[in-house]
C-alpha cells in the first residue's frame, strides 16, 4: 500500500491511498496477476454511513468487510491503514485473544470506532495512538487545518512513532508505504523513493488531486496488488475511488 | 527494482482515470446506522453476494492447496464461527448479518473480517 498526506499552498488537506493485498495467495500464471487481488476488485465499493439520514461518515470498502482501511469524516479527517509487519504479529494478538485476553482491538474495528465516534483530528489520532491492537499497523491521518497530517506507527501495544506534517521544515506530506520511515525499505520492495521523487517532482504548489492520483498511478506505487485507488479532500468533505488495473510490464508488488 | 520498466518515470495527466491502469468507477451504496446491525449490510450484499461468494471459494482453494485433506476449512468452519461471539458489539452481529444475507458459512466471513492479522502470520 501507498499512503500520504499532503498540504497545497492554501493549506489544503488532501490525503490519497493505494490499496495493495494479495500478495503471495495465489498466481495466476496465464493472467500474470495475484489471484486474491483479482477476486477483490468486483468488491470494491464506496460506503455513505448515515444517522437520522445524516452522513456520519464514508468509507472505501471490500464487501463483506465491516471494518475500515480507508474513510472520511467530513470536513473534519480523514484516515487509511497500512500493513505492518513484525514478529510480534496479529497471530500473537489472535492466540491471546483465544485464551481470553480481550483487552486490544481488531484493527479494523479501531479505525471503524475512530470513524464512527470521533469528531476530531486530534480525538481521531489519541485514540488511533493509544488503543491497544491485536496486530502493529501503519495509520494515516489527515485533519482539517494546516499541519494536521501524520504517520501513527503501531506495535501492538505501543504507539512507536508520530511523524507529523510541518510545513516549518518544509515537510509538506507524509507518506507511508510498509515500512517504519527511520529504516530504509526492503530493497526488493521500495515504493517509497519513486513515490516521494514524484511527490518532490509535483511540488507542494502543484499538489492537487489530480497529481495525486498521477504520483499513485506511477509504477511502481500502482503494481500487480494494486485493487483501488482513493482520493479524499477533507475540506470538501470528498471521497473517489477507482478500480486499478497495471498493465504488463509490471512489478509483481 | 529501478530499472525500468519497474519503475517508470513520474506519469502526469492520468486524471481523470482512464486507459489501461483504470478499469472502473466505484459504486456507492449507504449503510444505514439506524438499523439494527444484523440488517444494515443486507442491501449491499444483496448485490454484491456472488463476488463475496467467489472470492471467498478463491482463499478456499488456496487453503486446500496447502492442506489437501480439507481440514484447514473445516476447522474455520468449526471454529470461527465460536470467535464471532467473542467479537465486540456491533460488530459481532453485523458479521452474522452478512453470513445470513449471503449464504456464506458464519466461519468464512469472521475470516474475511480478521483476515488483516491472521495474515501477519
Amino acid at each position: 500500500c501507498t499512503s500520504v498526506v499532503a498540504e497545497d499552498s492554501k493549506g489544503n488537506l488532501l490525503h490519497g491511498r493505494n490499496l495493495d493485498f494479495g500478495l503471495f495467495l495465489g498466481w495466476d500464471v496465464k493472467n500474470k496477476s495475484w489471484t486474491i487481488s483479482e477476486k477483490l476488485k468486483p468488491l470494491v465499493v464506496n460506503l455513505d454511513f448515515k444517522k437520522n439520514n445524516q452522513t456520519v461518515f464514508k468509507s472505501t470498502n471490500f464487501a463483506g468487510y465491516v471494518g475500515m482501511l480507508t474513510g472520511i469524516k467530513p470536513h473534519m479527517f480523514t484516515l487509511t491503514m497500512n500493513e505492518r509487519f513484525s514478529l510480534d504479529g496479529g497471530y500473537i494478538g489472535i492466540l491471546e485473544w483465544i485464551l481470553g485476553q480481550r483487552d486490544g482491538m481488531w484493527m479494523s474495528f479501531l479505525t471503524r470506532t475512530v470513524l464512527e465516534k470521533a469528531n476530531s483530528y486530534e480525538e481521531a489520532k489519541k485514540l488511533l495512538a493509544e488503543t491497544k491492537l491485536l496486530a502493529p499497523a501503519y495509520f494515516i491521518l489527515g485533519g482539517n487545518q494546516t499541519g494536521q497530517g501524520c504517520i501513527i506507527t503501531r506495535s501492538r501495544t505501543l504507539s512507536i512513532d508520530v511523524l507529523e506534517i510541518d510545513p516549518k521544515l518544509d515537510r509538506w506530506y507524509v507518506l507511508e508505504t510498509n515500512y517504519d520511515h527511520w529504516k530504509e525499505p526492503f530493497f526488493l520492495d521500495d515504493r517509497r523513493t519513486p513515490a516521494m521523487r514524484c511527490m518532490n517532482q509535483t511540488t507542494q504548489t502543484n499538489i492537487s488531486v489530480s497529481t495525486l492520483y498521477d504520483m499513485l498511478s506511477t509504477k511502481p506505487m500502482l503494481n500487480k496488488l494494486t485493487t483501488y485507488t482513493t482520493l479524499m479532500q477533507v475540506s470538501e468533505g470528498k471521497l473517489e475511488s477507482y478500480i486499478r488495473d497495471c498493465p504488463n510490464p509490471c512489478m509483481p508488488w | 527494482q529501478f530499472v525500468p520498466p519497474f519503475t517508470e518515470d513520474c506519469r502526469t495527466g492520468m486524471y481523470p482515470p482512464s486507459g489501461p491502469t483504470f478499469r472502473g468507477a466505484v459504486r456507492w451504496y449507504t449503510v444505514d446506522l439506524d438499523l439494527p446491525p444484523s440488517k444494515r449490510w443486507a442491501p449491499l450484499i444483496a448485490e454484491r453476494k456472488s463476488d463475496l461468494v467467489s472470492m471467498i471459494q478463491a482463499i478456499k482453494d488456496m487453503a486446500n492447496a496447502f492442506v489437501p485433506s480439507g481440514r484447514l476449512i473445516e476447522l474455520v468452519d468449526i471454529a470461527l464461527p465460536l470467535m464471532a461471539d467473542t467479537l465486540p458489539s456491533p460488530f459481532s452481529e453485523e458479521i452474522k448479518g452478512i453470513a445470513d444475507a449471503s449464504g456464506v458459512p458464519l466461519g468464512e466471513v469472521v475470516l474475511f473480517n480478521i483476515f488483516y492479522e491472521v495474515f501477519t502470520v
